[in-house]
């Protein structure tokens, strides 16, 4: 059987221009998907909001303090406000907690209970129980008697935006950037 | 409102339009789930309240609430002539529902201070125009506090302010309450972020003409009424 002498077969050599794109598609498709995992995991926050009550002690009660207009329930408010705020800021949650308020002031005894509001800013990934005994652990840590303040955090609740809405809402006077507890500017 | 820009739904949560036979006529605010706070003058020849609604929400073609009245409180010593004492009291037929769009505004204390030059807001359906038709969109307009004492100036009222009542506007005019906004709130905002209700929308020579501000009835002044009258 003839065997022509030279038969001409196909190259065996790749393209280059081809590699060039196969590996520029490869790195470009494993760079998305790190993306998406490192934004996923670290990057994508969302809003958490907590509800705490704690006890005055010491602090008489008195019709003042049922109406957020007299001036006694604002410079009461305005102080634990500002004692929790500052005992965050103090803490390893500063760039987490956004904001508390006080949403209601009422009578316990002899002392006063200040109903709050919290929202902090957290990972989409935390591990809500551990968050929540961080955060309780941070309030328990509030400075007594500063500013004449004997504060006791009584219990912590993690709270939905819609209850957050509620609890607003039976409050006067409250607008959506006071609801959404937008940070101060 | 003269002057002013578009609310947005919820942004103005206490406001409340009230309706005679159906369509806008005054404006009100809610100051409990049970009463609306308004101007006496409003009722004058209306005051039947089986004819009056109460709408909520920013739209009075699709309001997001409708709730009947059951009784209207004008002021004993209300007196057309000389504006004083414009106040009344709407008692609705049932609880109003409260949601992140409906709620109350605040009442502030007989004692509190309400600075001239303070920024204000007045919110209404009211015309744009001196003599136009009111509007089907909440729109609110941002003024500023006139002390009586410049608002009563020769130019101004000419004393016609009283101690019941409370200016505010631009000195240049332009933004004002007008025609459709009688009874609608005055609000300002406190160092907390709550709302406080320090004026009703009450009488003004025709609409946002410098010299020529809104007045409104001093709130305030009329705290011990409101408390006597509905406990709140």
């Amino acid at each position: 059987m003839y065997r022509p002498a030279r038969v001409t077969s196909a190259s065996r050599s790749l393209n280059p221009y081809l590699v060039f794109f196969a590996v520029v598609a490869v790195v470009v498709i494993l760079a998305v998907i790190i993306g998406l995992l490192v934004y996923f995991l670290a990057f994508d926050q969302k809003y958490y909001f907590y509800q705490s009550s704690i006890q005055i002690l010491g602090k008489q009660y008195s019709d003042e303090l049922s109406s957020p207009a007299t001036e006694k329930y604002r410079t009461l408010s305005g102080s634990i406000e500002s004692m929790i705020t500052k005992t965050f800021k103090e803490s390893d949650l500063k760039n987490q907690f956004i904001k508390a308020h006080v949403v209601k002031l009422r009578q316990s005894g002899n002392d006063v209970i200040a109903d709050i509001i919290m929202k902090f800013k957290f990972t989409r990934r935390i591990n809500e129980a551990s968050m929540k005994s961080r955060i309780e652990s941070i309030l328990h840590q509030m400075p007594n008697n500063s500013e004449d303040l004997d504060m006791h955090p009584t219990q912590l609740i993690p709270i939905t935006g819609q209850y957050t809405v509620q609890l607003f809402t039976r409050e006067c006077g409250v607008r959506s950037d006071l609801i959404n507890l937008s940070e101060d500017r | 409102i003269m002057g002013g820009t578009k609310a947005e739904e919820g942004d103005w949560p206490w406001q409340v339009s009230l309706q005679w036979s159906s369509s806008h006529h005054c404006g009100g605010a809610l100051i409990s789930n049970r009463y609306i706070l308004s101007a006496a003058h409003c009722f004058r020849s209306y005051s039947d309240p089986r004819q009056w609604i109460a709408t909520f929400g920013t739209s009075t073609i699709s309001p997001l609430q409708r709730v009947g009245v059951s009784s209207i409180l004008i002021h004993d010593n209300y007196k057309p002539e000389t504006h004083e004492n414009d106040i009344a009291l709407v008692q609705l037929d049932r609880e109003v529902t409260f949601n992140r769009y409906i709620h109350t505004v605040c009442l502030p204390e007989a004692n509190q201070a309400i600075s001239p030059g303070s920024t204000a807001y007045v919110t209404g359906w009211g015309s744009q125009s001196y003599s136009g038709s009111t509007v089907p969109d909440l729109k609110q307009g941002r003024v500023n506090i006139i002390s009586n004492t410049v608002c009563n100036a020769p130019a101004g009222y000419n004393g016609a302010v009283l101690s019941g009542m409370l200016c505010a506007g631009l000195p240049e005019g332009g933004v004002d309450a007008c025609q459709g906004d009688s009874g609608g709130p005055l609000v300002q905002e406190d160092s907390r972020q709550h709302w406080f209700i320090v004026g009703i929308v009450s009488w003004g020579y025709q609409c946002g003409l410098p010299d020529k501000p809104g007045v409104y009835t001093r709130v305030t002044a009329y705290r011990d009424w409101i408390t006597q009258k509905t406990g709140i």
